[in-house]
C-alpha cells in the first residue's frame, strides 16, 4: 500500500523549504 | 432554488449586462454561479419598453472554455415594466476560441424586436470542477516537476480570515487543501484545483499569524490561467 508517513514527511519538507524566503 | 446554496459556491452580485437604452427597452442583469456541478447562468430580464417583449433566445460565440447553453432560454414574453429571474445552465462541451480576457463571454440575445448583443466575464470559480483533489504523490512529483520559472506569486491583502476559514471558504469553491503544514507559526497550505477543460493548478498559500497579507504561489502547465486564478482567490477570500 502508500506509505503515507512518508508523504507526510515529503510535505513536511517541501514545507520547510518554501518558509523561508 | 437560490445562487450559491448547496455547493456554497461564491456568487458575485448581479451586473446590468444590456442596458434598456441600448437595447430598444430589454434590460439583463446577470451573474453566474455553480451549483450541483454545474454553471449557471443567472439573469433578470425586465421590459422597459412600452410594448410587450417576447420570442427570446440566446446564443453565446466561442469562447475559451467552450461554454455553450445546456438548455433552451426559459424566459416568458414581457409586459411593460415587467420582470422575469432565469437561471440557464452551461456546459462546458462547446467549440473553442480564446478570449481576451480569458473567461470573456459574448452573448447575443434575440427578441421579437430586434438581436442584441453585450460581453460578461465568468467568474473562473465557476470552472473549478468537484473532483479537482489531486493524489498527494501526484501533487508532490507534479510540483517538483514544474520549473520554478513557470512558478507565479501574488500578495493577497486585507485577508482577514484564519487559516481554517480560509481553508472551508476555498473549498467551498473546489480548490481543495491537500496538506498543511506549520513551520515556525507560519501556516502553509497545499491545494490543488481542475477546471472544466481538465487543465489542473497547484497552489500554496503562506499564512502568517497576525498579518493579513498572504502568499499565493501558484504551479500549472498551463500559465495561462494564472492571472485569473489570482482574481478567484482575491475574490473569495474578501467575501
Amino acid at each position: 500500500g502508500i506509505d503515507d508517513s512518508n508523504l507526510d514527511d515529503s510535505f513536511s519538507k517541501l514545507a520547510q523549504t518554501r518558509s523561508n524566503p | 432554488g437560490t445562487p450559491g446554496l448547496g455547493g456554497g459556491c461564491y456568487v458575485p452580485p448581479k451586473q446590468v449586462w444590456l442596458l434598456a437604452a441600448k437595447a430598444k427597452g430589454l434590460e439583463i442583469a446577470g451573474t453566474f454561479s455553480r451549483r450541483q456541478n454545474q454553471i449557471f447562468m443567472d439573469m433578470t430580464f425586465t421590459n422597459r419598453a412600452l410594448t410587450q417583449l417576447s420570442g427570446f433566445a440566446i446564443q453565446l460565440n466561442k469562447n475559451s472554455f467552450g461554454i455553450i447553453p445546456g438548455a433552451q432560454l426559459n424566459v416568458v414574453a414581457l409586459n411593460p415594466n415587467q420582470s422575469f429571474d432565469t437561471s440557464l445552465p452551461l456546459s462546458p462541451v462547446g467549440p473553442i476560441q480564446r478570449m481576451d480576457p480569458l473567461t470573456n463571454l459574448q452573448v447575443a440575445i434575440k427578441n421579437n424586436i430586434d438581436v442584441f448583443y453585450f460581453s460578461c466575464i465568468m467568474p473562473i470559480h465557476t470552472l473549478f470542477v468537484e473532483d479537482g483533489v489531486m493524489d498527494k504523490k501526484i501533487y508532490l512529483a507534479t510540483w517538483k516537476d514544474i520549473s520554478p520559472s513557470n512558478e507565479i506569486q501574488y500578495q493577497i491583502s486585507n485577508v482577514t480570515y484564519n487559516t481554517d476559514t480560509i481553508s472551508q471558504k476555498l473549498q467551498a469553491n473546489n480548490i481543495f487543501t491537500i496538506a498543511r503544514r506549520n513551520v515556525e507559526g507560519q501556516d502553509m497550505l497545499y491545494q490543488s484545483l481542475k477546471l472544466t477543460n481538465g487543465i489542473w493548478v497547484l497552489t500554496e498559500l503562506k499564512i502568517m499569524p497576525g498579518n493579513t497579507s498572504i502568499t499565493l504561489s501558484l504551479k500549472s502547465r498551463a500559465v495561462d490561467v494564472a492571472t485569473a486564478i489570482q482574481q478567484s482567490f482575491d475574490l473569495i477570500l474578501h467575501n
